[in-house]
C-alpha cells in the first residue's frame, strides 16, 4: 500500500488516504476509491496534472469545455475549499458529500444557501436572485416580460424574505426550505448511493481489501 | 410559459449548470 500510495500521491497533488476521507464521510473506503475513478477520468481530461480545473469541471458537465454557465462557476467555487482555483481529490470527495442520499437535511440547506449567496455576504439578495434567474432564461432559452420576472421575484421575496428587508438570511432560508422541500432536489445525487456499481472499474485498483483485511 | 406566481429558486434550480448528476454519465 505505501509504494501505491505515495506513487497516487506524486500523480495526485492533495490526494488524500481513501480510509480518511471514509471516515469523513457517508461513503465507504470502496466508494472513495470508486469516486477516485471519476475523478481521474474527469482532472485527465484537459491537463493531466491530477487536479480538476474549471475547464474540465464544465467539460465533465456539460461534455462542452467552452460552455460557461454562473451556476457551474458558483458550484465549481464551492468545490474548490482551500481557493486554488483547481479542486484537488479531497475537495472533490468532500464536496460530492453533500449530495449523498445519508447527508443530514442541515448540510444541503447550508450548502445551498452559499450555493446561491453568490457575493458571499451572508445573505441571498434579489439583485443575485435576479441574476440567477436571467441566467437561468438564458440557458433554457426562455423569454420572459422584466414584469414577469419582477413578479416572480416580488412573490418570492414575499414568501421568503419574512421581516422583508429585502434579503433571505439563513434562518429565512431554512424556514422556506422547509415549506418548499422541492428546492433540495437538486441537493441529491442517487447515484452515490450506488457508485460502485457505477464506475466497477475502481476494484482492479482497490486497496479496500488490504485495510480492510 | 412560466407563471408569474412561480418561486424564482424553482426555475434555477432547473439549470444544467446545478444538475451534477451529469458527472457520472459517461
Amino acid at each position: 500500500m505505501g509504494r501505491f500510495q505515495s506513487k497516487v500521491t506524486r500523480q495526485y497533488p492533495g490526494h488524500e488516504v481513501p480510509i480518511v476521507l471514509s471516515s469523513e464521510t457517508a461513503f465507504s473506503v470502496g466508494e472513495v476509491e470508486a469516486l477516485f475513478e471519476l475523478f481521474k477520468s474527469i482532472s485527465g481530461s484537459v491537463i493531466d496534472d491530477g487536479l480538476i480545473n474549471k475547464e474540465e469541471f464544465q467539460l465533465a458537465l456539460f461534455k462542452n469545455r467552452k460552455k460557461e454557465n454562473i451556476f457551474a462557476n458558483r458550484i465549481f467555487d464551492l468545490f474548490d475549499a482551500k481557493k486554488k482555483g483547481v479542486i484537488d481529490f479531497g475537495d472533490f470527495v468532500r464536496a460530492l458529500n453533500v449530495f449523498h442520499p445519508n447527508v443530514s437535511q442541515e448540510d444541503k440547506i447550508d450548502f445551498a444557501f452559499r450555493l446561491y449567496d453568490m457575493d458571499g455576504t451572508g445573505f441571498i439578495e434579489r439583485n443575485e436572485v435576479k441574476q440567477m434567474l436571467i441566467a437561468l432564461l438564458c440557458e433554457s432559452e426562455m423569454k420572459l416580460a422584466d414584469e414577469t420576472i419582477e413578479a416572480i421575484l416580488d412573490k418570492t421575496f414575499l414568501d421568503a424574505d419574512m421581516n422583508q428587508d429585502g434579503k433571505i438570511d439563513i434562518s429565512e432560508w431554512k424556514n422556506f426550505v422547509s415549506r418548499n422541500p422541492s428546492l433540495l432536489k437538486i441537493m441529491t445525487l442517487p447515484y452515490l448511493r450506488d457508485i460502485t456499481t457505477t464506475f466497477p472499474s475502481f476494484i482492479f485498483h482497490s486497496e479496500v481489501d488490504e485495510i480492510a483485511t | 410559459s412560466v407563471p408569474a406566481t412561480m418561486n424564482a429558486f424553482e426555475l434555477i434550480s432547473t439549470s444544467q449548470g446545478l444538475n451534477l448528476g451529469s458527472l457520472f454519465e459517461k
